[in-house]
């Protein structure tokens, strides 16, 4: 590893960034998503914590250009140089440039933009090239998506040279979710007896629905009101009119009559499921249709409970119609005549008459964040 | 006189590998000795130390000669920040 002349670094450890522009190449979605894993990358092995900005001054400012941009490196069209950043400091400092000429992806048809921006984001944060051919650091493009989210001891050994360990409670509490965290995702989310749960990990939160108080639950309390279900949870649904949850945990499913009583256990083949589904990421009824809506990758299904049999002509893209919808949905619940879809760290409200999204909120902010 | 062993070198290859240690190994506008002949012997050593530098930071032969192992790698695509001091 290798850092800039004098070791230029950010003195305050709440560095601010910010997205300029968006490239046309991908979604807003992926491009954010693409940032948020190369940055949490970076503050899984520093001391380090990153606040995205909208407006005003960012220590980090992330944009796309191509040709001569405003600084004293213009681009050189496809290919050659994808990118660039400049080492902390002010108004410039800590800037990344990507070449708008270049074709920039979420997978490997193309450049893919975690892959780059990790390694810039390693240049805004201090650390010049290393020669590591592992590392994140080395100067040529890499992508292979294996091992292309993890630092290389190489890199990690650089970034705590200028940084310092990630402190030690941080490191416990990283088994905690950071509940506040613009990261913030959830695994799962259902009414059960008359309150919200939402998931994540083997930690739960319950609100009554009219309520606002969360109660975060740790794992012991967990087995308490879920005795058995020792697995992580991918999805619940819940059917009001039976007073029944749905927790789904790989090929798994749990039938929940009342928390902190024992279940029934079946199989997600007695839904149909093709056997390429392996387990579920989100599930949510839809009582007046008398239909459950099961979401896996960028798909969904429309299972009819009364007729206990799947709907034809599925599955369908999420974002068929788009409808504002995002691409992939974590977990969901229904209040009133609302869907809340919880897809990476933002929750989406789908009105049920309208037949689109009407409101996005950041999804912890259900956690009172 | 072309740099040893690279008679059989392209134009474009010539350039590209000057772009390429102008850009990452700070080679200088002079050292490239295109527009004062006289100064050409120095400009050589100077561009045979600069591929030698950059030879060495990705682990190849340090000939000083733009051999094919070479200029595959400046080829390459690449982040944009010099890999010396810059």
């Amino acid at each position: 590893f290798g850092f800039y002349p004098f070791k230029p670094k950010w003195k305050n450890h709440n560095v601010t960034y910010k997205i300029a522009k968006y490239t046309p190449d991908m979604s807003k979605e992926d491009v954010e998503k693409a940032f948020h894993s190369a940055l949490k990358m970076w503050r899984e092995a520093a001391p380090l914590r990153f606040t995205q900005v909208t407006s005003g001054n960012a220590d980090i400012v992330l944009t796309f250009a191509r040709k001569t941009h405003g600084d004293f490196f213009p681009f050189d069209g496809p290919g050659g140089v994808l990118a660039h950043a400049f080492q902390p400091g002010e108004r410039m400092g800590g800037d990344v440039h990507f070449d708008e000429d270049e074709t920039w992806t979420a997978g490997n048809q193309g450049y893919n933009l975690f892959a780059v921006a990790a390694h810039e984001l390693g240049h805004s944060l201090g650390l010049s090239h290393s020669k590591d051919r592992s590392a994140i650091m080395y100067p040529n493009y890499r992508y292979r998506s294996s091992t292309q989210h993890t630092l290389s001891k190489d890199d990690m050994l650089g970034i705590q040279m200028l940084y310092g360990k990630p402190n030690q409670k941080v490191e416990i509490q990283s088994t905690a979710p950071q509940n506040c965290d613009p990261d913030f995702s959830f695994d799962a989310a259902a009414i059960i007896d008359d309150s919200i749960v939402l998931l994540k990990n083997r930690h739960m939160w319950m609100r009554t629905i009219n309520g606002s108080y969360w109660n975060q639950l740790t794992e012991g309390l967990i087995k308490t009101y879920l005795p058995g279900i020792n697995d992580r949870i991918d999805a619940a649904y819940d059917i009001p009119s039976k007073g029944e949850a749905y927790i789904f945990t790989g090929q798994k499913y749990w039938v929940v009559e009342k928390l902190k009583s024992r279940s029934r256990v079946g199989s997600i083949q007695d839904y149909g499921l093709p056997s390429r589904v392996t387990h579920i990421d989100a599930a949510v009824h839809i009582s007046e249709q008398g239909k459950t809506v099961f979401f896996t990758g960028p798909f969904y299904y429309r299972f009819d409970e009364v007729k206990r049999q799947l709907e034809y002509s599925y599955p369908r893209l999420i974002q068929r119609n788009s409808r504002g919808l995002p691409r992939r949905v974590d977990a969901a619940f229904r209040i009133h005549g609302s869907i809340f879809l919880l897809s990476g760290p933002k929750s989406y409200q789908y009105d049920l008459k309208q037949k689109r999204v009407v409101k996005i909120i950041p999804g912890n902010s259900w956690l009172g964040c | 006189r072309p740099i040893d062993g690279n008679q059989h070198l392209k134009p474009e290859d010539v350039e590209l590998a000057e772009i390429y240690l102008k850009t990452f190994y700070g080679l200088k506008q002079t050292d490239r000795g295109d527009r004062f002949p006289q100064r050409r012997t120095r400009s050589v050593s100077a561009m045979e130390m600069k591929i030698r530098e950059m030879q060495n930071f990705f682990g190849l032969r340090e000939t000083g000669g733009l051999d094919s192992s070479t200029l595959s790698v400046m080829k390459l695509p690449r982040c944009g920040v010099p890999d010396v001091e810059n």
